[in-house]
């Protein structure tokens, strides 16, 4: 059987919520080292990884493989009954038809308790390989939102262009272009609003704004997000979490002329 | 202009 307590429903609120919109149905994987998700978009073009490590709750307990198919609509409803503060502890038997979670209020004696129905999910896996990317960014999570709204103002499409000079997000639309270019940087005081910036060889490519202004749902969960890119291979876009969790978009991207 | 690929050119599946 599977037992997860987390300590604050925030956390699989604000993953779920940064999920919903890209992928509908999908299995959650709970097995002893953890909870795990992979899931594309019903296009094709992006993937998303989540992976809660049983260090995120307390306390874990899953004894055997379990796959809970469950619909993130259907989850975010149950979800929302849940404080941000709440504990939240997900419970499920060994062959479930059924997901059970529970919030608990830390401040007073309320339990609410609901089932959300399984769904049977043939899900294909991919296998993502080990890539020792060209280019790695971290920056404000809050500036690559930025960033990316802005420039989907002119253009569906936004190439980024990692060179030692900086990193460079540009676009092209019909009423103009535009570009925001950024250069390492380290606030001692806020290491949050630190941007670094690791280049083994230049490297530009394109994607869709669409997608990313998507991923950056997650910026909440995280004060900095990681950008690794190699020349034609997706884009991995990485939210990381408390105990070496983490959400992970990838995003194939846009070649040819 | 460029042409989205997809995911499934570039990760295979288990």
């Amino acid at each position: 059987m599977l037992e997860a307590r987390l300590e604050q429903a925030n956390l699989l609120k604000k993953v779920v919520d940064a999920i919903k919109d890209l992928v509908q149905d999908c299995n959650f994987d709970c097995n002893d080292s953890g909870i795990a998700l992979q899931a594309m978009d019903n296009s094709h073009v992006a993937l998303v990884s989540m992976m809660l490590k049983s260090e995120s709750f307390s306390p874990f307990r899953c004894d055997r493989n379990i796959a809970l198919g469950i619909n993130l609509t259907s989850l975010t409803k149950v979800l929302r009954a849940a404080q941000n503060e709440d504990i939240l502890t997900l419970k499920a038997e060994d062959a479930p038809d059924v997901v059970n979670l529970v919030f608990e209020s830390a401040e007073s004696d309320r339990i609410s308790e609901y089932d959300i129905k399984l769904m049977d999910i043939d899900q294909e896996h991919l296998g993502i390989p080990e890539t020792e990317y060209a280019a790695t960014i971290s920056m404000p999570s809050a500036e690559f939102q930025r960033i990316c709204r802005d420039l989907m103002a002119l253009s569906e499409s936004v190439s980024i262009e990692c060179s030692k000079e900086g990193v460079k997000f540009a676009c092209q639309g019909d009423i103009g272009s535009g570009s925001v270019t950024l250069r390492s940087h380290t606030n001692v005081d806020k290491p949050e609003m630190n941007v670094e910036i690791d280049l083994t060889e230049p490297v530009s490519l394109t994607f869709s704004l669409k997608y990313l202004v998507g991923f950056c749902k997650a910026s909440s969960l995280s004060g900095q997000v990681k950008l690794c890119l190699s020349n034609e291979v997706p884009l991995l876009v990485e939210y990381a979490l408390a105990n070496n969790s983490y959400l992970r978009f990838y995003l194939a991207p846009k070649i040819g002329d | 202009a460029k042409s989205q690929k997809s995911i499934l050119g570039f990760f295979q599946k288990k």
